[in-house]
């Protein structure tokens, strides 16, 4: 793997004899070429390994006499730092209900993760209310209301024919008479490109104001990947991250992206389509896997 | 691309900048430029614009597979296998094709055969009611094998035209879902033999690297005969169709670009490659 190119790249190297800052640059090479095909974006690769080449020329990489061993252990520490700190938690709100929403691009995993997040709350002593609030997508109300009904935790819909920021609103109403401390409202997916659901989504968060916005992120994603979650970033209040179907070969580099270019944490993990499929995110496991 | 019409190594780079974000991978990136650099030099061409040309148009030949035929057949009823792993726009896509084909006069049939995610019979049903097009389907969690071979003989039965089967979405890495793929697409060739069967691979232009491997194991599996790229409207530009054509041979027939039944377009290689650079 890795590892072993970059071994490879400074025996090269040490066979001149003493190494130069150029020679440090060339076997992060091979780190910015692995980062690269993991789906990391462009810009943040260029960002990391800039970072990465300023702390090996600093800590003495060139001075080493285990020059690769050295870089490779810096590399790891420096993207195990930049996934961020493991806080796999929904924090409650300072009055009941805590509202989350969830929003992505189509086809991202929303619905089925709203689901899961459900079934996670009440484990832990919570009473979750799921909301239906995708008017769009044919069926939407009805999977999520399927979810519900397997697990027999309550779903609150109010059909098709209602804007999401009136389901939100009543489903917060109905929480507060039912008890129930957590509200986690399901949206449509929809492009960070279409002005009008972008704008659907601002008035929802000026309206109800909710404790937790996180962005579904496909592990899949590609170099698009930064554009996407930037532009929500900047029109949402985002909270957090989470990435979704992790259970394939993908290297996952869309959630390094992801997480530099919001600053939010990714709180958990879907790796797989059954509702018990969600994990808390382990940084150094994402780090590891990023780097193949 | 940069100002400069000079071919200098910033142009070079540009160019590979472009097509890495563009999410055509960085071997084939590289492979591209690096081909096209020397052509440059052989060819004495000295103006960044004909350079571009150039590259533009050999990747427009590369995406052009011969042997690329259109998905309806006027001779034989047509089964369509769409496939793909999870969320990528299977389900709407059978839509826009029954859309499409149903305009065209053709007697469509839909088969349900994605047992398994919740509401996705629903999902199917609500477009065959809006298409007012018949539909196969059993219970959730039925054998998507059953919904399959009952389909085959609706088709044989009502002499209808063409049969579009919709499928769970299932990642490359689950062996026995892509055994219970395959055994579907053994229960056509043998039940209907007679019909001209496409199987569509769904690719989502959002995806990565990761799309390759999709094509790669979903190849493996079953006979794709086309790939259908959606999510084009937003703002990634699916450019790892460049070594999917490259490596797996599988021509892309159709894009999606939106979630309404008109939002399906036949794949032009040229129309792909102006907007990759756009
Ligand atoms: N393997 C796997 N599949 C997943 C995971 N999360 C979601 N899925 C599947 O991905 C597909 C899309 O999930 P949805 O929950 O419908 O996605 P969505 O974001 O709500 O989609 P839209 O509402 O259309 O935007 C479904 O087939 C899910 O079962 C995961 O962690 N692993
Ligand atoms: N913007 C855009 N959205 C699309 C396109 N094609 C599909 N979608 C959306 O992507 C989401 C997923 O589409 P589906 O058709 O349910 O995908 P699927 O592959 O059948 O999903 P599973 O059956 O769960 O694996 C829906 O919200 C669709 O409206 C497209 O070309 N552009
Ligand atoms: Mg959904
Ligand atoms: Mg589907």
């Amino acid at each position: 793997g890795l590892t072993a190119k970059i071994q490879a790249a400074m025996k090269k190297l040490r066979g001149k004899g003493k190494l130069s800052e150029a020679d440090v640059k060339s076997a992060l090479r091979e780190v910015r070429l692995a980062l690269l095909e993991a789906d990391v974006s462009y810009k943040v690769v260029r960002d990391f390994i800039t970072q990465v080449q300023e702390r090996a020329i600093g800590q003495g990489v060139m001075q080493s006499l285990t020059p690769g061993q050295q870089v490779i252990k810096i590399v790891h520490e420096e993207l195990t730092n930049l996934m961020g700190g493991a806080a796999s938690k929904l924090e409650p709100a300072p009055q009941p209900p805590t509202v989350v929403v969830l929003v992505g691009l189509q086809g991202s995993g929303k619905t089925t993760t709203c689901a899961k997040l459900a079934r996670h709350l009440r484990q832990n002593g919570r009473s979750p209310l799921l909301v239906a609030a995708d008017v769009y997508r044919p069926a939407a109300i009805k999977q999520l209301q399927v979810l519900g009904q397997e697990m027999q935790i309550p779903v609150f819909a109010m059909g098709e024919k209602h804007n999401p920021v009136d389901i939100a609103q009543g489903a917060i109403e109905h929480a507060l008479s039912q008890g129930k401390d957590y509200v986690l409202i399901d949206t449509a997916g929809r492009l960070h490109v279409d002005e009008g659901l972008m704008e659907e989504l601002i008035r929802l968060e000026n309206n109800i104001k909710p404790q937790h916005i996180l962005l579904v992120v496909d592990a899949m994603a590609g170099q698009d990947a930064i554009t996407v979650a930037k532009a929500f970033r900047e029109k949402l209040t985002l909270s957090g991250l989470i990435l979704t179907k992790l259970d394939g070969d993908t290297r996952g580099g869309a959630a390094l992206s992801a997480r530099a270019v919001t600053g939010c944490p990714i709180k958990f993990v879907g790796v797989g389509e059954k509702l018990d499929a969600l994990e808390p995110f382990h940084p150094e496991r994402m780090a590891s896997r990023i780097l193949g | 691309i940069s100002g400069s019409s000079g071919l200098d190594a910033d142009f070079f780079a540009e160019m590979e900048e472009i097509l890495i974000m563009a999410d055509v991978g960085v071997e084939t990136s590289l492979a591209l430029v690096d081909n096209i650099r020397r052509e440059a030099q052989v060819g004495k061409i000295h103006s960044g614009e004909e350079v571009l040309d150039l590259l533009k148009k050999q990747i427009a030949k590369s995406l052009t597979i011969e042997k690329s035929q259109p998905v309806e057949r006027t001779d034989k009823p047509t089964i369509l296998l769409v496939v793909g792993v999870n969320g990528v726009g299977k389900t709407t896509t059978i839509a826009k094709l029954a859309n499409k084909f149903n305009k065209e006069g053709k007697r469509v049939l839909l088969a349900a055969a994605d047992t398994f995610r919740a509401a996705a019979i629903d999902q199917l049903n609500t477009w065959a009611q809006r298409l007012n097009l018949d539909i196969i389907s059993h219970q959730p969690g039925a054998d998507p094998a059953a919904v399959v071979f009952d389909a085959l003989q609706a088709l044989r039965a009502r002499r209808l035209d063409m049969l579009i089967v919709d499928t769970a979405g299932r990642l490359h890495t689950k062996v026995n879902l892509m055994a219970e793929l395959e055994k579907i697409q053994r229960i056509i060739t043998r039940e209907y033999p007679e019909a001209s069967l496409e199987t569509l691979l769904v690719l989502d232009a959002t995806t990565g690297q990761n799309a390759l491997a999709q094509a790669r194991v979903f190849q493996q599996t079953l006979n794709l005969s086309g790939i259908v790229l959606t999510k084009l409207d937003g703002t990634a530009k699916g450019g790892i169709i460049i070594p999917i054509s490259r490596e797996v041979g599988v021509p892309v027939k159709y894009i999606g670009i939106g979630e309404g039944l008109e939002d399906l377009h036949r794949f032009s290689p040229t129309a792909f490659v102006t907007a990759l650079f756009a």
